[in-house]
């Protein structure tokens, strides 16, 4: 048996970050639907800049907000626009991806 | 493609040449600074084969233009990094320079000698927040480098045709560059 020059074995740690992983129970959740958690999903299409709300006390109702917000990420991201948290969307979702905003207007810099 | 708001750009004089640094207290340690370093050649050299804009390494890191960091949850910015998969990476739009990737990521520059199954491509992350320090913003293109979300075990690395004619719109053409190399490259890659 060959045995190769050099492996790193990292352990595998992807349980440390559940939060987007929770999303899978969202698949198929439609507009009118109140479940526990959906809030979590509402901060994330917030903080990438597909649901802006004034308050930020967000609910676990799949509301119009949110449908409207869930059809901007779809449209977004290239994927079928259909409403509503398919298995692409979802998938999507819960994939890794880069902490900047979808939002094309979104500048951090703070000028001193 | 698609932008920051106000289109910022670094403007410079033509050819403008852009200084990077990586910082020797936020970094890994499971990785040569070597090997970091020769990844972040390779994702500059990408985008500098199609427009006019050199980058050159430099060793003062508070001075440089770019300043490449590891970091691990709040690290001061307002954007906390979340720990194993979730958010990669982030960077600044121009010319603020900074280009922050979350520490605690399983970062990799060979799959085939790291085996964990969250390992994510530290190239392919490397070239997209590249893209947002020069100004461009996340595109609707899958295949584009500039697509937000990236899968563990994945890797992106080569510029689309979508990503050149985006950083293109900002800086012109590099006088070498041909779309036509760009198409032969996507070919072979298909066929390979």
């Amino acid at each position: 048996r060959i045995i190769p020059d050099s492996v790193t074995v990292i352990t595998d740690n992807s349980t440390h970050n559940t939060t987007w992983h929770d999303f899978a129970r969202f698949l198929d959740i439609e507009k009118g639907s109140h479940v526990s958690g959906m809030s979590e999903l509402k901060k994330y299409l917030n903080r990438f800049g597909y649901l802006s709300v004034l308050n930020k006390n967000f609910t676990d109702v799949f509301d119009s907000e949110m449908q409207s917000a869930v059809v901007l990420y779809q449209q977004k991201l290239g994927l079928p626009v259909t409403g509503k948290l398919d298995s692409d969307t979802i998938s999507t979702i819960m994939s890794p991806r880069c902490g900047v905003s979808d939002k094309e207007h979104k500048i951090h810099t703070t000028k001193r | 493609y698609s932008y920051f708001y106000g289109k910022p750009r670094w403007v410079r004089l033509s050819p403008l040449t852009l200084t990077y640094a990586f910082s020797k207290s936020n970094t890994i340690d499971y990785i040569s600074l070597s090997d970091i370093k020769d990844v972040f050649k390779r994702s500059f050299s990408r985008w500098s084969s199609v427009i006019p804009v050199n980058f050159t390494e430099t060793e003062e890191y508070e001075l440089a233009n770019i300043r490449i960091s590891f970091y691990s949850g709040d690290h001061g910015d307002g954007q906390p990094f979340d720990g194993v998969l979730g958010v990669l990476a982030h960077s600044f739009s121009p010319e603020n320079g900074r280009l922050h990737l979350d520490a605690r990521e399983t970062w990799a520059v060979d799959f085939k000698a790291v085996k964990s199954k969250v390992a994510v491509d530290l190239e392919s992350v490397a070239t997209h927040e590249i893209g947002h320090i020069l100004g461009l913003a996340h595109t609707s293109v899958k295949e584009a480098v500039m697509y937000p979300s990236l899968s563990p075990r994945a890797k992106k690395v080569d510029l689309k045709v979508d990503d050149v004619e985006g950083i293109q719109e900002l800086y012109g053409s590099n006088p070498n560059f041909k779309f036509s190399s760009l198409l032969e490259s996507a070919n072979s890659s298909n066929h390979g």
